[in-house]
């Protein structure tokens, strides 16, 4: 629907449901996608950064959605 | 928030940069 595979679409929604300031770290996401990899997830997480969707906070770990919420 | 000024404005900054992004890619696929 939106362009995305499922992986990023699963990355991008845990993203989106987290509403601390400096938004959610790696290892968050990790804990709460036991199916995919650690590198699966860092991919996603690339691209999604590349297309806009989300941004890096306080340091390369954290990410926040750009959707208004 | 327990966030530095610091932080919350290179937050900021980095958001407004991927917002830029996001509609740069959608303007680009119409």
């Amino acid at each position: 629907v939106n362009g995305l595979t499922a992986h990023q679409s699963q990355v991008l929604n845990l993203i989106k449901s987290c509403h601390l300031p400096e938004g959610m770290s790696l290892q968050d996401l990790k804990g709460q996608l036991h199916s995919m990899s650690m590198s699966t997830i860092k991919q996603a997480v690339e691209f999604l950064s590349s297309e806009g969707h989300i941004y890096s906070t306080v340091d390369d770990d954290h990410y926040k959605s750009t959707d208004a919420d | 928030s327990g966030l530095t000024e610091e932080q919350k404005r290179r937050i900021e900054e980095n958001r407004r940069l991927a917002l830029a992004r996001r509609a740069e890619r959608q303007a680009a696929q119409r």
